[in-house]
């Protein structure tokens, strides 16, 4: 077969609209080498899973990207990560939700999918699951980015002023009129912003 | 969110996907992206997906299986069926976001219906492409 690689990356509110020179260069390179990782894997005859793993590591290794560390904070102020993998040739799934200490979710999600009976694993117990399988368990503040905290800070600011100036139930969002949206979406009652 | 679609020597498809979810979110809400199916699906005989966007809109139309459903049971292209799915029946129930999909024989699809889609490929001849799209 003719081997593909192909992948997406999303950074939440950064879209070529607000984005310098310089952190388009940065997203660039950063696209490049995961695309290299994974393209290596498949050069050398490796299987399309461990492609993607690699692919995906190198992703959620670097702070501008949405996964991993440079995830987004929940409004409690947590990073809480998700990942799922599956397997074309087998039919085989494993995935992670709601998880805070793995450093590589998408090697959690494939570890559900290969060492356990199960298809999907949450919060302590997939933590639990997965430090028992040998992957590399971080502290939370390994997640931490400046820039994820402060979008955080703003989204709440943002709500408490709706609250104060006004005297309606925060709207539901609605999707058209709230404008473009990239992958990550940062949610108030009322807004939401891409 | 991040994500990955490969085909191996093999002819084998795996597809992953892996997010931090959105901010601000609370009560434990999940998207799209480790529901299988939903976000993320891989099946040798139709295609690999991995989607990002509105989550509760993806879950809804189950988008990756859709893909995969509209190649294997009504015969379309990795292609078309990409396109029906992100650009018209995700539009016309408001659901933003995009896909990358591939299928057996190499051919890929990447659409996308709203802003900020980063996307990349390599084939089998080496030759990086990277976009950052809008």
């Amino acid at each position: 077969s003719d081997i593909t690689l192909v992948i997406h990356g999303g950074a939440g509110t950064i879209t070529r609209k607000n984005m310098t020179p310089e952190k388009e260069k940065a997203y660039r390179a950063a696209l490049e080498q995961a695309l290299k990782a994974g393209y290596a894997v498949l050069q050398k005859g490796g299987a399309s899973l461990d492609a993607v793993e690699e692919a995906i590591h190198v992703m959620e290794d670097s702070p501008l990207f949405n996964a991993g560390k440079g995830a987004v904070f929940t409004h409690e102020g947590k990073n809480e990560l998700d990942a799922a993998m599956m397997d074309g040739k087998t039919g085989k799934a494993g995935a992670v939700a709601g998880v805070t200490t793995i450093r590589n979710p998408i090697s959690a999600a494939r570890a559900v999918m290969e060492k356990s009976q199960h298809v999907m694993l949450i919060g302590k117990g997939a933590e639990v699951f997965a430090k028992e399988k040998g992957l590399e368990i971080v502290d939370p503040g390994y997640f931490y980015t400046e820039s994820r905290w402060n979008a955080l800070q703003k989204a709440i600011e943002q709500e408490k002023v709706e609250l104060d100036h006004s005297e309606e139930k925060p709207k539901k969002p609605d999707m058209k009129k709230a404008g473009s949206r990239a992958d990550d979406l940062i949610f108030t009652e009322g807004k939401k912003f891409g | 969110t991040v994500g990955c679609v490969a085909l191996d020597r093999n002819g084998n498809l795996a597809a992953g996907t892996s997010t931090g979810g959105m901010t601000n979110k609370r009560y434990g809400r999940v998207g799209d992206a480790p529901i299988i199916g939903a976000g993320t699906y891989a099946d040798n005989a139709t295609c690999a997906v991995s989607a990002t966007g509105h989550g509760e809109y993806f879950i809804r139309s189950v988008v990756a299986y859709d893909i995969a459903a509209l190649m294997k049971y009504k015969g379309l292209s990795v292609a078309d069926a990409a396109k029906e799915v992100v650009l018209k029946k995700l539009v016309e129930k408001g659901g933003e976001g995009g896909v990358i999909a591939l299928d057996a024989k190499g051919n890929l699809a990447m659409p996308f219906n709203s802003e900020g889609m980063y996307r990349g490929y390599v084939k089998s001849d080496g030759k990086i492409v990277v976009e950052i799209y809008k």
